[in-house]
C-alpha cells in the first residue's frame, strides 16, 4: 500500500481538495435554501412540507386500518378505554348517551350518540347553524375567484374540492365586462343552476320584484379527534348529487395545514350538493388519518377509504344523483366520520 | 376531519343580507347558529 500511496503523488491532495470543495458547496447550497425558507417565513408563508407521497400515503392508509380501536374490547376493560381516549382527546364524558361500557370499541365510541338535548338545534328558520362541532378555520363569501384560503400564501379552488361536474352557480363576470354572449354559451343542462350574480343590464324586469343579489358563502370547519363526529344538516334543503372522492388520508390539524398543500382537495372526502330556500347548498365531509371511512346516514350502502392495490392518482369521484332528492331538515342526522 | 359548507344566499337586498355571527378561531357546537 505504501508504494501504491508513493506511486500517483497527486492522490490524496486531489481527493482532499475535491471532498472540500463539495462540502463547500453543499453547504452554500444549505445556506441558500434556508435563506430562501426564512424570507418565505417572514412573508408568511410556511415551508412546505416536500412529502414523498407515496411513503406518507401509504402509512396514513395503514394507520386507518389500524385494527386495535376496532377490536370489540372486553367489557371490564371499556370505561378505562374510553376514559383514557376522552383525556387524551379532550371529550366531554358528561355528554355521552349511553353508559361508557356499551361502547364495545374505541370505533364505537368515536361514532357515539349524545345525550338528548345535549345540542339544542336553533329554531330561527333564517339561520344557518353549524353541521357539526369544531373549530371554525375560515368564514367568507366567495368574490370573484372561487378560491378559499388553505393558509396564508396558498389557496385552493372551491371546484377541485366539490368536482368538476360540480353543480356550483356561475360566478357572473364583473360587471364592466359584455355577459350577454358568455351567458348564453355557458348556460348549460343545468341552468336553473346558473344563476348569475345580475349585473345592472342583466336584472330581471322592472315589472317583478328585484331579487336579491346571490352571493357564494363558505365555512370551513376542523374536528378534533375528540369532538363529537356526527354530521347534521345545517338547514332544511333538498339534495341531490352525493360524489365521493377515494383519494389521500394526510392528517388534517394546524401543522398539516401550513405544509401540505392541496390537503382539502386531496384527501378521501364526500361531497353532497342540493338546494336550500336561498340557492345552491354544499356540504364536503373531508376525511383525515385517523378518521378514514365518512358514513352517509342518509345512502347507509356508501363505502369510503377502500383498501386500494396500489396507490393510485385519485380517479375521477363516483357520482350518484338521488332520485327521488333526499329532503333534510334542519339538525336532520346525515353522516358521521368514522374509523377504519 | 373537516366540514365545508359552500352555499348561495343574499347579498344585497331589501329584506335581508347574510352575515356569519362566528369567525376563524371560534369554537362550535352542533346546532348553533353560523350565519343569518
Amino acid at each position: 500500500s505504501g508504494s501504491k500511496g508513493k506511486g500517483n503523488p497527486f492522490l490524496v491532495p486531489g481527493a482532499t481538495v475535491a471532498t472540500i470543495a463539495m462540502l463547500g458547496a453543499l453547504h452554500a447550497r444549505r445556506m441558500y435554501s434556508d435563506k430562501k425558507i426564512e424570507e418565505a417565513r417572514e412573508s408568511g408563508i410556511e415551508p412546505e412540507l416536500q412529502p414523498d407521497v407515496k411513503v406518507l400515503n401509504s402509512v396514513f392508509h395503514l394507520l386507518s386500518y389500524f385494527e386495535p380501536r376496532r377490536k370489540e374490547l372486553p367489557v371490564w376493560v371499556r370505561p378505562y378505554a374510553h376514559r383514557a381516549w376522552a383525556r387524551a382527546f379532550h371529550s366531554n364524558l358528561e355528554e355521552v348517551g349511553l353508559p361508557l361500557k356499551e361502547y364495545a370499541s374505541l370505533k364505537d365510541f368515536a361514532i357515539r350518540r349524545l345525550k338528548d338535548g345535549a345540542r339544542p338545534i336553533n329554531s330561527d328558520p333564517h339561520t344557518l347553524m353549524s353541521p357539526v362541532d369544531g373549530t371554525v378555520l375560515r368564514v367568507g363569501e366567495l368574490k370573484e375567484g372561487v378560491m378559499i384560503e388553505q393558509v396564508k400564501g396558498f389557496s385552493y379552488s372551491v371546484s377541485s374540492l366539490l368536482g368538476a361536474r360540480s353543480l356550483l352557480p356561475l360566478m357572473a363576470p364583473p360587471a364592466h365586462e359584455d355577459t350577454s354572449c358568455q351567458q348564453e354559451n355557458k348556460l348549460s343542462s343545468k341552468s336553473w343552476w346558473r344563476i348569475s350574480l345580475a349585473s345592472p343590464k342583466l336584472r330581471e324586469e322592472p315589472s317583478s320584484p328585484p331579487s336579491p343579489m346571490k352571493g357564494l358563502f363558505y365555512c370551513v370547519i376542523y374536528l378534533t379527534p375528540g369532538n363529537y363526529h356526527r354530521i347534521h344538516s345545517p338547514v332544511d334543503w333538498n339534495v341531490l348529487v352525493r360524489r365521493h372522492f377515494s383519494g389521500r388520508l394526510y392528517p388534517l390539524h394546524s401543522r398539516a395545514i401550513r405544509t401540505i398543500k392541496n390537503l382539502y382537495v386531496e384527501n378521501e372526502r364526500v361531497v353532497l350538493e342540493g338546494r336550500w330556500q336561498e340557492g345552491y347548498m354544499a356540504m364536503a365531509a373531508v376525511g383525515a388519518t385517523n378518521i378514514g371511512s365518512i358514513e352517509l346516514f342518509i345512502e347507509p350502502g356508501l363505502r369510503t377509504n377502500l383498501p386500494r392495490k396500489k396507490l393510485v392518482q385519485s380517479e375521477a369521484p363516483q357520482e350518484r344523483v338521488y332520485e327521488p332528492q333526499v329532503m333534510l331538515k334542519k339538525g336532520d342526522e346525515v353522516g358521521a366520520f368514522n374509523m377504519g | 376531519s373537516t366540514v365545508v359548507l359552500v352555499f348561495q344566499a343574499p347579498t344585497t337586498s331589501p329584506s335581508s343580507e347574510f352575515s356569519f355571527c362566528v369567525e376563524k378561531g371560534d369554537k362550535i357546537q352542533m346546532g348553533e347558529a353560523l350565519g343569518r
